[in-house]
């Protein structure tokens, strides 16, 4: 099973 | 006084279509190099990244910074009134609250303007990191727009595994499984057919099919779509558009539990 990341865990706030 | 014409302005109709299922609102930034948007979707999972230079528009003025924020369900409703060969201007004077978008037929017969409100919004802005990716595939946008579909209709999920054979699409679901392959083409005639692979490390990871249908939307912006991965990093899906700029979504990966 897969959960879906969400992408500010990727990307710091600018 | 900020202004932007620009001929082909199907491309603004297209660019809507391609960001209004999956953003509601947006900010468009203006300065001196052109126009920009940045927003993720509601659910953050996904981001749409797009940039129309300055001098790929046919007149573009922007005198001061402006940051414009549009509800985009607004703006594609004006645009879709926007014949296909009309010229498309966007104009609003300095610490306006609306923006007026002129549109005009090849023959200058007919004229039309639209004033629509502005909008203050304050949305997160994420710093997107210079990446190095370890895969990027180039290959016709219809081909991907195509295997996006037929896989959807397998299960949620799309497994993407790049190596350098070639690239293979899977989907699992109630009804079975499903995969496509494609193989790196051995000779281009024509580069927009063509599937190119760069591969330095080989690359699996696992997408939500919903937000790669929405992200086709951008097909008929151009003939190819540039996908990158790197292992547990989103993947970049890429649409260049001629001689103006690009739009590039983001997509964070399914994690395995």
């Amino acid at each position: 099973l897969h959960s879906q990341e969400s992408l500010p865990v990727f990307f710091n706030d600018a | 006084m900020f202004e932007a014409r620009l001929l082909r302005g199907s491309i603004l109709k297209k660019v809507l279509e391609a960001i209004k299922d999956l953003l509601t609102q947006a900010t468009f930034d203006c300065d001196d190099s052109g126009i920009q948007l940045q927003a993720m979707d509601n659910s953050h999972v996904s981001l749409v990244s797009l940039q129309l230079r300055a001098d790929g528009f046919d007149k573009y003025r922007c005198d001061r910074n402006i940051s414009m924020g549009m509800n985009l369900n607004s703006v594609a409703k004006i645009l879709k009134c926007a014949g296909d060969k009309d010229t498309v201007t966007m104009k609003a004077q300095d610490n306006a609250d609306t923006v007026t978008f002129v549109f005009e037929s090849p023959n200058q017969e007919k004229v039309s303007d639209y004033e629509m409100k502005l909008m203050n919004l304050d949305l997160e802005h994420l710093g997107i990191p210079e990446t190095e990716y370890s895969c990027t595939i180039r290959m016709p946008s219809a081909e991907f727009a195509r295997i996006c579909r037929d896989l959807s209709q397998f299960g949620d999920s799309m497994v993407i595994a790049c190596t350098k054979e070639g690239v293979k699409f899977s989907a699992t679901g109630e009804i079975g499984s499903a995969n496509i392959k494609l193989a790196q083409t051995a000779s281009v005639d024509k580069e927009e057919e063509a599937v190119i692979i760069e591969m330095d490390e080989p690359v699996t990871l696992t997408f939500a099919c919903q937000y790669l249908n929405y992200f086709t939307k951008a097909t008929s912006l151009s003939p190819q779509v540039q996908l990158s991965m790197s292992a547990d990093v989103p993947l970049v899906v890429e649409y260049r558009i001629q001689d103006i700029g690009h739009i590039r979504y983001y997509l964070a990966p399914k994690i395995e539990d």
